[in-house]
């Protein structure tokens, strides 16, 4: 992270919305910003509060091109989003965004929580991180807003300025959002096995769970693999101790802690047509060599030793796998059973019975 | 005659890189040393400095890799010199 000092001198800041966006209704424009601002006070002992009139500490404007006494200017649509300026008076915490952009409230367009909470960094004394995972790093990416966006290395700069919230539980940087391990909701994005660990991918965390004994780990995906993304869809291990990683239409190869290079590539190297943009599910039988990848109520089979998908796929996940009806979220195989998971349930299988054996909860694995 | 595509795209990647680099390279004077003459950096340093901060290999050229970064929508302030 970087910073530019000094920071405010005082923890109580006010802004003010001097005009909107057409983009998007008012009260969606009040609802960004406010989470924004939450997102650094959650971790800082700063208050936000907004005002209706005159000189706020941070003055909120969208505009276009030269917009008013601006020393910088926009460029129309694309290219550079928005802008702050550090902590001080007169222009100092100010923070425009380009009129020229499409404003969202979705992924579509550009996210104006995600662009206005990067920039109440720079209003409060951050500068750009290198960090691709930091919220402060400067192009912009779309993350989830369910997600909370920021950063260990976004959270250590902010309280290198401010300090950390008063009467927080403990001093570490916190990830508010850490998925609760035993929670009787939790469902999974993705689970593989890694040699004799199973990991379980939700969002931007793993748990690594050693089926023999009791021990369960929550990590960060990015603590392992920094350049994967988060909300991974789909993994597997296959024949040659390498994990396969799946987001949208592209996937990664990681041996051990590194992404072979030339990746991500596309799904379609692999023979899924082109109408395939994502993947749900994946497991390598490791009996026969063959992954199944289960996309919706279909899946499709790949060779691992001919490196090519078998004919007649995709077929019908049920008729193949009868009483797995539901989309397959995540699934793996441990000890010759396949465990298919769907939100809070799994169904043990046996692929050689093609029976269902049983059903339990997703969490069974975490001996809650 | 239609323009050569080829000369067009290169004029067009080095305004690119000029822009760029002047937006978030460029070290703004700081109006407490006025007076003191600073080296104007070249653009191969300016264009070093970049390929360093997002993790790109450090050529000092404008290859495809540090091109398809600078055209990434992203934030107006500078990643240098505030």
């Amino acid at each position: 992270y970087g910073v530019t000092l000094p920071g405010w001198k005082k923890h109580k800041l006010t802004y003010r919305i001097v005009n909107y966006t057409p983009d998007m209704s008012k009260e969606d424009v009040d609802k960004a910003i406010q989470k924004a601002f939450k997102v650094w006070s959650s971790v800082t002992p700063l208050i936000f509060t907004r005002i209706h009139e005159g000189l706020a500490d941070i003055m909120i404007a969208f505009g276009t091109k030269a917009h008013g006494h601006c020393p910088r200017y926009f460029d129309g649509p694309l290219g550079v989003l928005a802008h702050a300026f550090p902590p001080g008076n007169g222009f100092g915490g100010d923070v425009h965004f380009d009129e020229d952009e499409d404003w969202t409230t979705g992924s579509a367009g550009f996210n104006l929580f995600l662009v206005a909470a990067h920039e109440f960094g720079h209003a409060l004394g951050l500068s750009h991180s290198n960090d691709q995972r930091a919220l402060m790093f400067p192009n912009y990416a779309y993350v989830s807003p369910s997600e909370f966006p920021l950063s260990p290395d976004d959270i250590s700069g902010i309280q290198s300025i401010y300090g950390s919230r008063p009467n927080a539980p403990d001093k570490r940087p916190a990830t508010p959002t850490s998925p609760k391990t035993c929670s009787s909701q939790t469902s999974f994005d993705a689970i593989t096995t890694l040699r004799r660990e199973v990991i379980f991918l939700k969002g931007r965390h793993l748990w690594r769970v050693y089926p023999d004994n009791s021990e369960v780990e929550l990590e960060l995906i990015s603590t392992f693999w920094p350049t994967l993304p988060s909300g991974i869809q789909a993994v597997y291990e296959n024949m040659k101790d390498q994990i396969l990683f799946f987001k949208g239409n592209k996937f990664w190869v990681i041996s051990g802690y590194q992404v072979l290079p030339g990746y991500p590539k596309n799904i379609n190297t692999l023979g899924f047509p082109k109408g395939v943009k994502k993947i749900d599910a994946a497991v390598c039988n490791r009996n026969t060599g063959k992954t199944d990848f289960f996309i919706g109520d279909k899946y499709w089979r790949y060779d691992e030793n001919s490196q090519s998908m078998e004919k007649g796929y995709p077929r019908q996940t049920v008729d193949d796998f009868p009483g797995i009806s539901q989309k397959v979220d995540a699934v793996f195989q441990q000890k010759g059973f396949f465990y298919f998971f769907h939100g809070s349930k799994q169904w043990e299988f046996d692929p050689i019975a093609k029976q269902v054996i049983r059903e339990i909860k997703s969490n069974s694995w975490f001996n809650c | 005659l239609p323009v050569h595509p080829e000369k067009d795209n290169k004029e067009g990647d080095a305004k690119l890189v000029q822009d760029y680099l002047n937006k978030f390279y460029a070290i703004e004077p700081d109006p407490n040393q006025l007076g003191w003459k600073i080296n104007a950096e070249s653009t191969a340093e300016k264009l070093q400095k970049m390929q360093q901060f997002f993790g790109l290999k450090v050529t000092g050229k404008p290859d495809s890799e540090t091109l398809e970064m600078m055209k990434k929508p992203r934030c107006g302030v500078p990643d240098v010199g505030l």
